[in-house]
């Protein structure tokens, strides 16, 4: 069961489509697996949806993985999905926040790639496309959206890291999501879910031009930031992509925010000691633990401000 | 499965634009196969690159060349990845 799960270790694709499966079948009035679609490779696309009743209410997107090697925020988003489950009873802000939205959790944003991660290559970051004319496989699905693309802050090359793809959304990875938030329509907040170097971060990425809603995406961000520290003394940056870190052009949150949904979010969790990506299992829980707090504040501020 | 062993990741420190500047030369050079996991974003934050073996001892004469701080951050990569499985094997074992 969900409950002898083990969320303190690594685990492959398999084995989180299993628990998937497995808490819907626990809560069927709570959760439900939905398929947006298929990978380049085939494999199926799942988002868990968690709803406590109405049609075609306001909702929260979260995602995790989308860059396959970043392998502490598929197991955060296994344990949000098991934390959602156990607390929406007991726990007041999350009860109102269901009691009113749906919440949407893609878990494993890029299957192809981490499966690739497990059976070949620990270090990929990409997806798993063919580009015809080059040898070098796959585009950084965080550079493939319709905001700014192609615009400084990605690369055209395909064997680069940060390959912008042929054009924007061409990765079926990241169309599957479009069109699920482009017919859903009422998606309130989208927060995208990377790891490392612990930064809490808000449109833009491809222009220095301040978002319309910086002042308020700001102080959110500061709430949740010192939310996410209380826990464990975690110390996280906030800010727009472009003043915190660099210009990126194409990125999730810059087409997001395009769509209207006001409340756009990247994370960039944890590495507080020298691992990087490689970051030990031990670390699992207490990585998703904080985050969970600044989400909270998140989807908290979302419900009571819906737009 | 792709090994790693010998891969370094280096945390280099760039002081200034010019020594920015000067580590992004070395993100063009495409036959070191440098894979950086945190990209050069200006002066003061770190930058991650995980460097192959063949190409470990030039991009420390280039950083030393050119004056530009780096630590090892981590040593050898493929140690860290068996760690990696180990755990994970043992948890299934422990599961089945």
């Amino acid at each position: 069961s969900t409950d002898t799960f083990n969320y303190a270790t690594y685990h492959t694709l398999d084995e989180i489509y299993e628990f998937m499966d497995l808490l819907v079948a626990e809560h069927p009035q709570l959760v439900s697996k939905i398929q947006i679609g298929n990978t380049f490779e085939g494999r199926p696309i799942h988002v868990l949806k968690f709803s406590t009743g109405g049609t075609n209410r306001p909702a929260i997107w979260i995602d995790t993985g989308i860059h396959s090697r970043e392998w502490v925020t598929q197991a955060s988003g296994i344990w949000f999905a098991k934390k959602i489950t156990k607390d929406y009873r007991q726990d007041d802000t999350l009860r109102v926040i269901l009691d009113n939205m749906d919440i949407f959790l893609e878990i494993v944003t890029n299957p192809d790639g981490f499966a690739y991660t497990h059976k070949t290559n620990r270090m990929w970051r990409k997806t798993r496309s063919r580009t015809p004319g080059s040898l070098c496989v796959g585009v950084d699905p965080n550079r493939n959206w319709d905001a700014g693309f192609g615009k400084a802050g990605a690369s055209s090359n395909p064997c680069s890291e940060t390959y912008h793809g042929k054009f924007a959304n061409s990765e079926v990875e990241v169309k599957s999501i479009v069109d699920f938030v482009t017919k859903h329509g009422k998606i309130k907040a989208f927060i995208s879910i990377h790891s490392y170097s612990q930064l809490l971060l808000y449109p833009y990425g491809y222009t220095s031009d301040p978002a319309p809603d910086k002042e308020e995406l700001d102080q959110l961000a500061k709430s949740a930031v010192s939310a996410l520290t209380s826990l464990h003394g975690t110390k996280f940056k906030y800010g727009s992509i472009i003043d915190t870190i660099y210009q990126a052009s194409g990125s999730t949150i810059d087409w997001t925010y395009s769509q209207g949904i006001k409340y756009s979010f990247t994370f960039e969790l944890r590495d507080t000691g020298l691992r990087g990506f490689l970051l030990p299992a031990s670390q699992i829980i207490p990585t998703a633990e904080e985050t969970w707090l600044a989400l909270l504040k998140i989807m908290d501020h979302t419900s009571k401000h819906l737009y | 499965n792709e090994n790693f062993v010998g891969h370094q990741v280096l945390r280099i420190s760039a002081a200034d634009e010019a020594q920015l500047q000067k580590v992004k030369e070395l993100e063009d050079l495409e036959h070191l196969k440098l894979d950086f996991w945190r990209d050069p974003a200006r002066a003061g934050i770190p930058i991650d690159v995980r460097v192959p073996f063949p190409s470990v001892q030039s991009v420390k004469a280039f950083l030393e060349y050119h004056d530009i701080s780096y630590e090892i951050m981590i040593e050898d990569v493929q140690s860290l990845l068996d760690e990696e499985k180990q755990q994970m094997a043992a948890f299934q074992a422990r599961a089945l």
